[in-house]
């Protein structure tokens, strides 16, 4: 079914979420894991960064994490490859 | 900070890099400054130097490229990731590249390309990335950071010094500095009004100007000098050098320094140096020339020492009779002490300090006084 405006944009975070972990903390590729929003090791992965570029720590992807996210930076990881 | 896992570094401290093609975002000698004044930033508080190459394999070859570019990292267009590098290392390792599809610029109203090449740089000599919002080795390009008067946070000189160690000069520095000391570290720069030079000789139809561990290369086909190392070139070769000249025939560059000269050919300098400068037919009394050049046509050297010369005749190597005499006698309007000569265009050219007297051997007079550096494209 059509997915509504904020449904869309939820999915688009995800997105964008799941693409900057897997870039720069290590997050191994596996779509399913994202889907599932309480997947424990999505929430570590969420702090983690949180923690490494001085956000406030929740595990969820708020606004000022999105945000974040979307600003431009050096493409090397921030977690050891 | 933090240095990648396993903690790679290099083993050497003098490094080459390459700029292996340009963006048609900037002037090059724009893009040439930005990577320059980055190298400076960590140059200055490590013992690592760096000199360019111009081709075949440097430590660090810089690039430009879009999306898929042949590493496993392509780029992802406008925004998000603007450059890469990799931990030192061969071929790939140590490389940095750069996005092209960002807006590259000197200022702050694109993506600034000093800052990322500086940030790059760090992660090219071990550095990962930092938590330290203020350092430059934290991830996200920070577009407010003051550029004018940019300066390493302590959290990225303790993360590269803990790789290399701290700058020669600051371990002989006294706690309290005293006076500024020359830190030996310094880069002389070309246009500086004030540059004078320790000597200057020709090499195959190319000049070599020599200033403390460095020396530019012009050639009559690029107005614009490179810059490097002495070590670079010939690493047995000492730095802060007395004198130096070719003789064409020979196809040989001799270097003084002290009471010592070394005879070098292309850059492999020749075995059986050094040799005492005494063995030249110099008096005891001479412990060190301060200049000299040798005159192809008459195949004649010129040694300079204080207010007095000698004349060496290259086809019988021996000095001549009746020297030394005064340079004020066959060299009027040069005023000792030479620092180094140079033969072209039928002058010979005397540097001294920052000035530069062209004499016509002919007309046995100075016909133009310049600066001294008026040879680097200043």
């Amino acid at each position: 079914y059509p997915l509504s405006g904020a449904a869309k944009e939820e999915d688009s975070n995800r997105d964008l979420a799941q693409q900057y972990l897997e870039k720069y903390y290590n997050l191994e590729k596996d779509v399913k894991q994202f889907r599932r929003k309480d997947s424990n090791l999505i929430v570590k992965k969420i702090q983690g960064m949180q923690k490494f570029l001085g956000l406030e720590v929740t595990g969820k992807l708020d606004t000022d994490t999105l945000e974040v996210m979307r600003k431009p930076r050096c493409g090397v990881p921030d977690v050891g490859h | 900070f933090s240095s990648f896992p396993g903690m790679p570094k290099w083993r050497k401290t003098h490094l080459t890099y390459r700029i292996v093609n340009y963006t048609p975002d900037l002037p090059r000698d724009a893009v040439d400054s930005a990577i320059e004044k980055a190298l400076k930033v960590w140059e200055e508080v490590t013992p690592l130097t760096f000199s360019r190459m111009y081709e075949g394999e440097a430590d660090i070859m810089i690039s430009f490229a879009v999306k898929e570019h042949g590493d496993f990292y392509p780029f992802d267009g406008p925004g998000h990731s603007l450059a890469h590098a990799y931990p030192p290392g061969p071929g790939l390792y140590g490389d940095i590249h750069f996005d092209d599809d960002e807006k590259w610029t000197e200022d702050a109203s694109g993506t600034n390309l000093f800052l990322v090449a500086a940030h790059e740089l760090g992660h090219s000599l071990g550095l990962f990335h930092s938590a330290n919002t203020e350092a430059l080795m934290y991830p996200l390009y920070n577009s407010l950071t003051e550029l004018a008067q940019f300066r390493l946070s302590q959290d990225d000189v303790n993360g590269i010094q803990s790789l290399y160690g701290p700058p020669p000069a600051s371990t002989e520095e006294p706690l309290v500095p005293t006076k500024s000391v020359p830190s030996g570290s310094e880069m002389p720069a070309k246009c500086d009004p004030a540059l004078s030079f320790d000597a200057i000789s020709t090499l195959r139809g190319e000049y070599l100007f020599f200033k403390d561990r460095y020396f530019w290369r012009r050639s009559h086909w690029n107005p614009e000098p490179e810059f490097h190392l002495i070590s670079a070139f010939w690493p047995s070769l000492p730095s802060y050098l007395d004198a130096a000249y070719e003789v064409n025939s020979r196809d040989t560059v001799f270097i003084f320094k002290g009471n010592e000269f070394w005879a070098i050919r292309g850059n492999e300098v020749q075995a059986g140096y050094p040799r005492g400068i005494h063995t030249l037919g110099f008096p005891p009394t001479i412990r060190k020339i301060d200049a000299a050049v040798s005159d192809k046509e008459k195949k004649k050297t010129y040694f300079f020492a204080e207010d007095k010369y000698w004349r060496f005749d290259e086809n019988s190597q021996s000095m001549e009779q009746g020297f030394p005499r005064l340079i004020a006698d066959d060299f009027p309007g040069v005023e000792p002490k030479v620092d180094a000569v140079l033969q072209a265009f039928g002058f010979f050219y005397f540097f001294s300090g920052s000035s530069q007297f062209e004499f016509d051997p002919n007309a046995r007079m100075v016909t133009h006084i310049l600066k001294s550096n008026s040879w680097l494209h200043c």
